[in-house]
């Protein structure tokens, strides 16, 4: 089940956080899980820390980092307050 | 480092000192994102630096391998990034790295260093470059942020850098990393690097090393300053002799027994390949392909690829050579690095190696030496576009024209990691306070360092001033008074290599007019693009609808010009581009500056108006800029360009900007 998941950077359109969120970081987990929810009817998700989150954004961006399939990406990006999800590269030193 | 602040101007002692007047960078934090911080250096250390600034919300992740109290007045923050990186990779192998602020790597030590070091006397390594070691901005404070490991650097962990040293509060990022050319909106150090801007940041970052090709420049966005590399009027020679008498000027950082006085047998590592071995393998000396028996008690010359520099030393050493002649291939031209390298070695470059190959083939017994000359100064031509160093057209965005700037980045000694060799191959055993390396990541921190000083000289500044001030009061003349040489050819380089120029830190500090840029002038910019507005928004959530009428991006208020024409070979009429830029004036109220134009042949450039009167301070005023070329056309897949300047002088000032054509 993990073949072909990268890690997706995601954006959020704050102005679209439902109220219901008390936290930017509440709402991204529910966006997160609810895609992961659609791919797999068991709950087989956050097995540990780094199938969750990996990192949120509050400063020079607006949304969060987490490992995602292909279609889980597609799905993301089709979610309410979800304006992109794309792959990272790797980077190396100059 | 030791020399590139005498090399740049920063010890002198007029009254207008650029390091006096900005404290050294006291109040000014740099952000260095990278392979961590060795804190233990003396170039760290935190005596006669005041309280840190109290705007400071940053600090130091307290780990096993890296104690916050290790930080300092100096030190004032270290954090590390590695989530992206294990989740691709696994878990931090602690045994192989620190999963910490700490630098096993000695890249992360170097960079910071050199971008605020403080003063150590009697730095060197292995007694090469010995002198007193210092960053372009001593005092100013670092905060560290891990972001690179044993496989590389995730963008998601950078991207979460970016944003805790912004949220931290720092002034200035230094990132010497990067990778593919992409879209601003799928490239999270443009994103990184906007939203730091935005929150008026400087961001400096290195333009690769994937010279001398053309179109090979990354981390291209506008509001990023890209650094070249080029040379200092230092060296390390060492000389190549042969039997016949010949001599071949290499360099080396070998510190060791040399070859004594006699001539030694000398092979070709493509004639000592082991049994069942390809000749192309052993030629670039790749582990385990050399035979012993050939190469026992000779000098062995190896092809440059493939393998790291000097792990070629450690493969022809374990053969059982003497020594070792490291020869570029043509593809790597004339530009040599210098390697402390594990036995004595020399490199040189693709016409030297050419003609020791040849001596070899037509000699019964071919022998040679190599004679190491320690550390040598006042070397000209210098500075020298490194043959390394990424060279334009800008691949994402030909109307903008990158590299920006160059700084030093051959053989820089900064302080480097207590963790790994000078070389960093694991059978060095060696342990350095200092090694000297090269790479536009090494000229990036000094601008980072430059731009340190300029924010506290001149706290009222924006990202854009600072980087319109080195810009503009760059120098393109090496210290013979010829035009900057392209290392790679040997031949007069351009603005493609070398940007605006190579900086000249005291007159940044007073360019007399700089072209600001806000962020509004950045979205128009993008929209310029044609990214959509979701892209856009990508970059800039903030943002509204593009204006109906959307303009090139050539009309961005750039320090430099660069314009796209078609290569319309059918049609005689001439070619035409407007730019129109503003510029403010940061020198005194009353101020003339008149235009002076260089472009090449059969190019008209006319600018309008040719003189610029100011009465006030900060006061704005408007020039256009009319190109007109004459149509050409090229083989497909061809790019031609031509290079001039424009530049704006009050008989005090030079504001100097390069002008691109490409066709």
């Amino acid at each position: 089940s993990d073949l072909g998941v990268r890690t997706y950077i995601v954006q959020m359109a704050q102005t679209q956080q439902p109220v219901v969120f008390n936290s930017h970081q509440s709402w991204y987990e529910s966006t997160f899980h609810a895609v992961k929810q659609m791919r797999h009817t068991q709950s087989v998700f956050a097995v540990n820390e780094l199938d969750g989150i990996l990192h949120t954004y509050s400063t020079v961006f607006q949304g969060f980092a987490a490992r995602l399939t292909e279609a889980e990406a597609e799905a993301m990006r089709l979610r309410p307050g979800v304006m992109a999800a794309y792959p990272e590269q790797v980077r190396q030193l100059h | 480092t030791t020399h590139t602040p005498e090399f740049l101007g920063l010890n002198s002692s007029v009254a207008t000192d650029l390091t006096e007047e900005a404290k050294y960078g006291e109040d000014v934090i740099i952000g260095v994102l990278d392979t961590g911080v060795w804190p233990e250096r003396a170039s760290f250390l935190d005596h006669k630096m005041g309280p840190i600034p109290a705007r400071w919300l940053g600090g130091c992740a307290d780990e096993e391998s890296f104690s916050a109290s290790l930080c300092n007045r100096k030190l004032i923050g270290a954090k590390y990034f590695a989530k992206g990186y294990e989740a691709a990779t696994g878990p931090v192998n602690t045994t192989v790295e620190f999963k910490s602020a700490r630098d096993g790597e000695g890249h992360g030590t170097h960079t910071a260093s050199t971008a605020a070091g403080r003063m150590v006397s009697k730095a060197s390594l292995l007694g090469f470059a010995e002198g007193v070691a210092r960053g372009m901005a001593s005092k100013a404070r670092l905060a560290v942020y891990k972001v690179c490991w044993e496989s590389g650097c995730y963008d998601s962990d950078i991207l979460a850098a970016f944003d805790e040293a912004v949220a931290d509060g720092v002034d200035v990022i230094s990132l010497s990393v990067g990778g593919g050319v992409v879209p601003y909106y799928l490239d999270p150090i443009a994103i990184g690097a906007y939203g730091a801007m935005k929150k008026g940041v400087f961001v400096s970052c290195s333009a690769g090393n994937s010279g001398p090709g053309s179109l090979t420049v990354t981390n291209v966005a506008p509001w990023i300053t890209t650094v070249a590399a080029s040379t200092i009027d230092r060296s390390f020679p060492a000389t190549v002799t042969l039997s016949g008498g010949d001599e071949f000027q290499g360099t080396s950082l070998y510190s060791g027994p040399d070859l004594g006085d006699s001539l030694h047998p000398l092979i070709y590592a493509v004639n000592a390949s082991k049994a069942g071995v390809n000749a192309y393998s052993a030629s670039l000396c790749l582990d385990g392909t050399l035979d012993p028996a050939k190469v026992k008690g000779r000098i062995v010359l190896c092809d440059r690829g493939s393998n790291a520099r000097v792990a070629k030393g450690q493969v022809v050493k374990a053969a059982g050579a003497l020594g070792m002649i490291l020869a570029n291939l043509p593809v790597d031209g004339e530009g040599l690095v210098a390697d402390s390298h594990v036995l004595p070695a020399t490199a040189v470059g693709a016409k030297a190696g050419a003609k020791i190959k040849d001596y070899i083939l037509s000699t019964k017994s071919p022998k040679a030496n190599i004679l190491f000359r320690g550390t040598v100064y006042g070397v000209q031509p210098a500075p020298v576009i490194s043959s390394f160093s990424s060279r334009g057209p800008n691949p994402e965005t030909p109307e903008v024209l990158k590299p920006d700037i160059t700084a030093p980045g051959v053989n820089i000694l900064a302080a480097w990691t207590g963790a790994a060799a000078p070389t960093g191959l694991e059978g060095d055993n060696r342990t350095v306070e200092f090694n000297i390396i090269s790479g536009t990541s090494m000229s990036c921190p000094h601008i980072s360092g430059i731009a340190a000083l300029l924010k506290g000289a001149r706290p009222g500044w924006s990202p854009a001033m600072i980087k319109s001030a080195i810009m503009t009061s760059a120098y393109v003349v090496d210290n013979t008074g010829a035009p900057l040489a392209d290392e790679a050819t040997g031949n007069v380089s351009t603005p493609f290599a070398y940007g605006a120029g190579h900086v000249d830190p005291q007159r940044a500090m007073n360019p007399g007019l700089v072209y600001d840029l806000e962020v509004a002038d950045y979205i128009k910019f993008l929209c310029a693009l044609n990214y959509s507005q979701a892209a856009i928004r990508v970059i800039d959530p903030d943002v509204g609808a593009c204006p109906t009428k959307i303009g090139s991006p050539s009309e961005l208020n750039y320090p430099s010009f660069s314009t796209l024409f078609d290569q319309t070979g059918s049609s005689s009429a001439m070619l035409e581009t407007t730019f129109s830029r503003t510029v403010t004036n940061v020198g005194p109220a009353n101020s003339t500056y008149t235009v002076d134009v260089v472009g090449p042949k059969n190019v008209k450039i006319t600018v309008s108006p040719s003189i610029l009167e100011f009465t006030e301070e900060n006061q704005k005023l408007h020039y256009t800029m009319k190109v007109s070329a004459p149509p050409v056309k090229l083989p497909p897949g061809t790019i031609g360009s031509a290079f001039g300047f424009v530049a704006w002088t009050d008989g005090i000032h030079v504001v100097q900007s390069p002008i691109v054509i490409n066709w």
